[in-house]
């Protein structure tokens, strides 16, 4: 392994933990250095798979998925002390969190040349990992996994078909993609069925939506050259994305929501929980403060 | 400039990542900017389907699709169109997958790929749904059902 990337003492930690991580650069295309935060399997880190882990955006960091998703350490608001996360993938497997490309978080270009394309990202990935496999050899040749989510579902494949047709020796067993793009067309149109069946809009927009883009058998929605049926689909998507719903998490509170509905009396949960418990008598105050703490320890 | 996703709460992250000890821990390199978590880089999108990326290397390597299903970024649906327009040789018929004796999501098994949702959660499944998240990698990556 890399010694001097090892990282010995990581800050907001209670105690260090048992598995040896490294953080450190990555070789890329040109000048471009990737940052990479590599921890080790807590299970048995020379039998164990390498995977690679990618965020998307484009333009967003791997940094998230560590500290806020599959990584073994969490921040906590404070935004000073860390707790480890329990469901870690790093309790099976060696994982990789990669930021790219360069000019995404601690990734850089010393001469800021940031502008790139989906096939030159996969380029430097793809020479990145080579890059991670002369830091750490004794790696080559454990089963390797590319995965990533969101714009990942265009990072993963593309880097998964430079190995493949690559001469570099990586034992690449697989890939997985998680709420990923894989293509833009069925993404938008397939959401409008998904805000019907959702209850986001209303028969009448669904009908004018059928009558408008649909032939009886077939619709097109995004790429319709219909104008009426365009509307429709544009006022469709607005409710989607424009009204302070979270898109990322339908039944989640819009953190940080747009000013125009944030609500300035209840959170979605306190507003549920009037509508679940409205036919109680009034005390709800006392009704659904006992029932959010029980909720945050309940799985 | 930096670009915050809409609706995520990010920043204790920021401020973490941000912090010189931090830093010098993780051996950041001083040319590197403050940390961000999205930027808004200069990025031109090449690829507006994977189909013929997926069909290269399906033919060699395993796959896993999975997306939690109240996303409304990347939705389950539009996903689950593309898995089927691969035609890929179908291995089992949808049906529920579970954590203990909780319905965690659907699965459907095709040659070489697995298409799973996991109920309930947002685009950041490791996130919003953790334990069903591992469960489900650690059955991909030791290659069980």
């Amino acid at each position: 392994a890399y010694a001097p990337d090892e990282v010995t003492n990581l800050p907001g930690l209670k105690t260090q933990p048992t598995f040896r991580h490294y953080s450190g650069y990555l070789n890329a295309s040109g000048e471009d250095r990737l940052h990479y935060w590599f921890v080790e399997s807590e299970n048995d880190p020379a039998n164990d798979p390498v995977v690679l882990w990618m965020n998307g955006g484009p333009g967003c960091s791997s940094m998230d998925g560590m500290l806020s998703e599959l990584g073994p350490f969490h921040v906590n608001n404070d935004g000073q002390s860390l707790y480890m996360n329990e469901f870690s993938w790093n309790k099976v497997a060696n994982v990789i969190f990669l930021e790219a490309p360069a000019g995404v978080g601690y990734s850089y270009n010393p001469s800021k040349e940031y502008a790139t394309d989906d096939d030159k990202v996969s380029m430097g990935n793809y020479l990145a990992l080579q890059s991670f496999f002369k830091k750490f050899p004794e790696y080559a040749s454990n089963e390797f996994y590319v995965t990533g989510e969101s714009y990942g579902g265009i990072y993963v494949p593309t880097l998964s078909l430079r190995i493949l047709q690559g001469n570099a020796t990586i034992n690449m067993k697989g890939f997985a993609v998680g709420n990923g793009i894989t293509n833009f067309t069925t993404n938008s149109d397939s959401l409008v069925y998904f805000a019907y069946y959702h209850g986001l809009i209303g028969l009448n927009l669904w009908k004018g939506l059928n009558d408008k883009c649909c032939d009886g058998t077939y619709c097109v929605f995004t790429e319709s050259t219909d104008t009426g049926c365009l509307t429709l689909v544009r006022e469709t998507l607005n409710i989607v994305y424009n009204i302070g719903l979270n898109t990322y998490s339908l039944y989640l509170d819009c953190y940080n929501g747009p000013s125009s509905v944030k609500s300035p009396l209840l959170t979605r949960y306190q507003f549920d929980m009037q509508h679940a418990l409205g036919h109680l008598p009034t005390q709800p105050p006392k009704y659904y403060q006992p029932m959010s703490a029980i909720l945050s320890k309940s799985k | 400039l930096g670009v915050v996703p809409p609706c995520i709460n990010v920043t204790g992250v920021t401020a973490y990542l941000n912090l010189p000890a931090v830093r010098k821990a993780l051996h950041i390199a001083e040319e590197a900017t403050a940390w961000e978590i999205c930027s808004a880089l200069p990025y031109k999108t090449i690829y507006a389907t994977m189909y013929d990326t997926y069909k290269s290397i399906l033919t060699q390597y395993r796959g896993l699709v999975y997306n939690g299903d109240t996303d409304m970024a990347c939705n389950f649906l539009g996903d689950e169109w593309f898995i089927e327009s691969l035609n890929l040789k179908q291995k089992t018929d949808r049906a529920p997958w579970k954590l203990g004796d909780q319905i965690a999501g659907f699965v459907k098994e095709f040659e070489g790929l697995s298409l799973v949702t996991v109920k309930g959660s947002g685009h950041m499944v490791p996130q919003e749904r953790p334990a069903q998240a591992l469960k489900m990698i650690t059955s991909f990556l030791q290659n069980k059902p």
